[in-house]
C-alpha cells in the first residue's frame, strides 16, 4: 500500500512530468474526485490507445495520433434532460478552466452516437453549438465517418484555449426517435456526448509528437 | 603493459568475448500496482522498463557507444590509480510509452511519455 507521494517529499526542481504526473495525479492528492469515468467514454480511450500503442504501451509506428496528449473531457453539467414527444434535447456544458499552460490545443472534437438502434426504430441524434447573445446556434456535421457508431465533429475554432479566452464550452445534444413509436414511457436517453482535446504538451519528459519525419501526420 | 596491450589487442579483444557478467540489458517486468500507481493509470497493463548491469570490460569495444573519454578512464582506473573508478553501465537509448491514466476530474488522459524503456547500455 505505498502511499501517494507526498508534495513535501519531491525535490524542489520543478519535477519531471511523470513525477509532477504522480505529484498532482496520484489518488489521495489534493482534489482527487471518485467518479472516474466509466461505460462508453472509458471504451472510447482504451480503443484510441489500443490503436495507438502496444500491449506494452509502446507507441506503434505510423499509428501516431499525431500528438502527445489527448484529454477526455466529460460534461460538467447536463441540464434537464427534455422530452417532447419523438425530440429530446440537452444543454450540455463542457468545463475549460485550469488546462495547463505546457498544453497547446491543436484539435479539439466532441464524439457522440449520430444513430442509436431501440427496441422500437432508432434515436437519429445532432450537436449544435448552443446560441449565445452575440451567435445563433450552430448545427455540427461530423468531421470523420462514424467508426464503430462514434461520430467526430470538429469543434477547434470555437476554443481558442492557452490565451484562456474560452473558460467552457455550450452545446445542445438534440435527438429524434425515428420509427414506430414504442410504448408510453419515453425511452433510454442516449450517452452524454464527450470532449476529446488533442494538445501538444510542450514540457520537457513528453514524447514530441510525431515530430520525427519518418512519423505520419495524420 | 599498454605496448602489449596495443600490439596485441585483436588477440585480446578475441579472448576478451562478452563476459555473463559484463554490462548488459536486463528486463525487469513491473506491473503499476507493484508501483502503485494502479488506481489511476488504466494502460499499459505491463510495463518492461529494462535495467543496465555488469562490469564495464577493461577494453571497451566499439558496441558499447562508449565516450573516449570512458576508455581513457578505463585505463586510468587499470595503470594508474584504482581509486578512479571503472566506467558505470548505464542506459544509453530509450523508448516512449504511452499512458492512459484517470484524470482527478473523472476524465481520461492519454499521455506519451519519453525515455520511459532502456533500449541499450553504454559504459560512462
Amino acid at each position: 500500500n505505498q502511499s501517494p507521494l507526498s508534495p513535501g517529499s519531491l525535490p524542489a526542481v520543478p519535477p519531471l512530468p511523470l513525477l509532477q504526473a504522480l505529484q498532482v495525479q496520484a489518488p489521495g492528492s489534493r482534489g482527487w474526485q471518485a467518479e472516474p469515468a466509466s461505460g462508453q467514454p472509458l471504451r472510447y480511450m482504451l480503443n484510441l490507445y489500443r490503436h495507438a500503442a502496444d500491449r506494452e504501451g509502446r507507441p506503434r509506428h505510423g499509428r501516431s495520433l499525431g500528438t502527445n496528449t489527448v484529454r477526455l473531457v466529460l460534461a460538467s453539467s447536463h441540464g434537464d434532460q427534455s422530452w417532447a414527444g419523438r425530440w429530446y434535447m440537452q444543454p450540455l456544458t463542457y468545463r475549460l478552466e485550469g488546462q495547463p499552460k505546457a498544453e497547446h490545443l491543436l484539435r479539439a472534437t466532441v464524439v457522440y452516437l449520430p444513430n442509436l438502434p431501440l427496441a422500437r426504430g432508432r434515436l437519429l441524434c445532432a450537436l449544435e453549438l448552443a446560441a449565445t447573445g452575440e451567435a445563433p446556434g450552430v448545427l455540427l456535421s461530423p468531421a470523420t465517418r462514424p467508426r464503430h457508431g462514434w461520430a467526430e465533429a470538429d469543434v477547434t475554432p470555437y476554443l481558442a484555449l492557452g490565451n484562456g479566452s474560452v473558460g467552457s464550452l455550450a452545446l445542445r445534444h438534440i435527438c429524434v426517435r425515428a420509427g414506430r413509436v414504442g410504448g408510453h414511457n419515453a425511452p433510454v436517453a442516449p450517452s452524454h456526448p464527450f470532449l476529446l482535446l488533442y494538445l501538444n504538451d510542450t514540457q520537457a519528459g513528453l514524447a514530441p509528437p510525431a515530430a520525427e519525419p519518418h512519423r505520419h501526420r495524420r | 603493459d599498454t605496448g602489449t596491450l596495443a600490439h596485441d589487442l585483436p588477440g585480446y579483444l578475441r579472448e576478451q568475448g562478452r563476459e555473463k557478467s559484463d554490462c548488459s540489458l536486463r528486463p525487469f517486468p513491473v506491473s503499476f500496482a507493484q508501483l502503485g500507481w494502479d488506481h489511476w493509470i488504466i494502460a499499459p497493463h505491463r510495463y518492461n522498463p529494462r535495467y543496465c548491469k555488469g562490469a564495464c570490460p577493461r577494453l571497451l569495444r566499439y558496441d558499447y557507444h562508449a565516450p573516449n573519454h570512458a576508455v581513457v578512464q578505463s585505463f586510468v582506473h587499470q595503470l594508474v590509480d584504482a581509486n578512479v573508478p571503472r566506467p558505470s553501465c548505464v542506459p544509453y537509448r530509450y523508448s516512449p510509452i504511452s499512458v492512459l491514466m484517470i484524470e482527478r476530474d473523472g476524465g481520461i488522459l492519454y499521455k506519451e511519455y519519453e525515455n520511459m524503456i532502456a533500449e541499450s547500455c553504454t559504459c560512462r
